[in-house]
């Protein structure tokens, strides 16, 4: 038996809205620990890794280790019956073909109940090195975003420089050359204004656009993302989660051909 | 010119 109680179900939401673009169908695996998911996009350049810990839903159980393999466009359709104030129950039977989302209104006077079919998908899960990144960089979610939207517009690559003095993003293309620098912000009211930056060695990447875009519709999960860079590795984007768990995106860098 | 890298080149299969 796996029961999952979260009351604010708008965190799966978001959660769901920040993978579907970049995947059509994954596995959830449910665990004593929580829920985990691991997958690739389709063109294998990126990878998305989730991880709800058991501790930071409302209620959880999960007898035996269940793989939910789960069709998002799916999975999205149910989500959107669900209003953000209401409480959500995922249950499965162990073994089963279904899972049921549940959906109840804060005063529990309207009851709904969503059964999706399961689907088997080949599990292929990746191994992630421990690596100690040479740049880790943490600043506000919604400046990442607009700052990716922005570059997009230049060209299809983006450069990512970091060094002690700052962040710098840069694209070109047929209509000109666009660069857009952060400074480590000195002192802000808020944390979550900061842009902070802690270097061992200056790094400097190229990126696609469309998959950072694609990570950007994280954004509502978190006011702050944290981008971790070393030489030569895939680039690291995270997002936390609120007392639960986070999201994180590997992005494959563009290389010398 | 560069050239996208796929993911699986840095990790490996478990």
């Amino acid at each position: 038996m796996f029961e999952a109680r979260l009351v604010q179900s708008s965190i799966l939401k978001k959660v769901l809205e920040a993978i579907k673009e970049l995947l059509n169908e994954a596995t959830f695996d449910c665990s004593d620990s929580g829920i985990q998911l691991q997958a690739m996009d389709n063109s294998h350049v990126s990878l998305v890794s989730l991880n709800l810990r058991s501790d930071g839903f409302d209620k959880y159980r999960c007898d035996r280790n269940l793989s939910m393999g789960i069709n998002l466009a799916s999975m999205s359709k149910i989500m959107k019956c669900a209003g953000n104030d209401d409480v959500l129950t995922m249950k499965a039977q162990d073994n089963a073909d279904l899972v049921t989302f549940m959906f109840e209104s804060q005063n529990q006077e309207k009851v709904m109940d969503y059964e999706m079919k399961l689907m088997n998908l080949d599990q292929e899960h990746l191994g992630i090195p421990e690596t100690d990144y040479s740049c880790v960089i943490k600043l506000p979610s919604q400046e990442f975003a607009r700052i990716v939207r922005d570059l997009s517009q230049f060209g299809e690559s983006v450069v990512i420089s970091c060094t002690k003095e700052g962040i710098k993003f840069s694209a070109g293309g047929d209509i000109g050359n666009a660069n857009i620098k952060l400074a480590q912000t000195s002192n802000v009211d808020k944390d979550e204004d900061a842009v902070t930056i802690e270097m061992q060695e200056p790094v400097s990447l190229t990126f696609a656009c469309r998959y950072l875009n694609s990570f950007a519709k994280a954004t509502p999960l978190s006011p702050q993302v944290q981008l971790s860079m070393s030489a030569d590795v895939p680039l690291v984007v995270e997002y936390k989660i609120g007392d639960i768990g986070h999201i994180r995106y590997y992005l494959a860098p563009k290389i010398e051909d | 010119k560069n050239k996208q890298a796929s993911i699986t080149s840095f990790f490996t299969k478990k």
